[in-house]
């Protein structure tokens, strides 16, 4: 494993932390898109079905285990938990991710490495994780106030997307045979979508103003 | 026979 690859682990790591932790002790996920983690949710149980096929290490297996977990209990929270849900911003979080999910498994039937049940599974979640922010970048566009975890979950986010790009790049070069078209080509276009994010991001945080994204 | 032991990343 190259240090690109552990570093966008990391902050994949961190970015789900900040949010448990938003969620967990201030007991609040305003701002935060549900419509997001449930698309997250369904990213992780499609990828991760290899889960207790093939090992490939017990860094990738707990990684799996601690993001499907993670996933799964902000989506609960989010919807269950009684202090949490009332914070959530359903007014806002309008954007119509079931259309969405069906375009991905379409694809992924007619393009992936392989025609199997879990070939098909894993194209399909490379697609839906490259379109799953748009929820929470929608969201984040219509709230006048955007607290800093919430800032900081998605500024991580796009963080691992970028320094994912690098490990790939990488990986081109020593690794010559470790190829995946599919997850590069989704892995970018699902990185540009966070470029307007991160240059207000980066312009608020040099400004130290809170950040703001345009109507 | 290629199998998909190569899908390491997360």
């Amino acid at each position: 494993m190259n240090l690109f690859r552990l570093a966008g682990d990391m902050t994949h790591l961190v970015s789900v932390v900040v949010l448990l932790l938003k969620i967990h002790t201030i007991k609040s996920c305003a701002g935060v898109s549900l419509k997001t983690q449930e698309l997250y949710a369904l990213v992780f149980a499609a990828r991760y079905l290899d889960l207790f096929v093939h090992f490939v290490s017990l860094y990738n297996t707990v990684m799996k285990l601690v993001f499907l977990a993670s996933s799964f209990s902000i989506v609960w929270y989010m919807r269950k938990h009684k202090i949490v849900r009332r914070t959530y911003d359903r007014e806002h979080d309008t954007f119509r991710h079931h259309f969405i999910v069906l375009p991905c498994l379409v694809l992924a039937l007619l393009i992936n490495e392989r025609f199997t049940f879990r070939e098909v599974m894993w194209a399909f979640s490379i697609y839906l994780e490259a379109v799953a922010i748009l929820p929470q970048l929608v969201l984040l566009q219509r709230t006048r106030n955007i607290d800093n975890l919430t800032g900081q979950y998605v500024f991580f986010l796009g963080a691992y997307r970028v320094l994912y790009i690098l490990n790939w790049i990488y990986r081109y070069f020593t690794e010559p045979h470790f190829v995946h078209w599919i997850s590069w080509i989704a892995g970018i276009v699902q990185t540009v979508l966070y470029a307007d994010f991160f240059y207000y991001y980066i312009i608020s945080w040099k400004n130290n103003v809170k950040l703001e994204l345009p109507a | 026979e290629h199998e998909q032991y190569d899908k390491d990343e997360l």
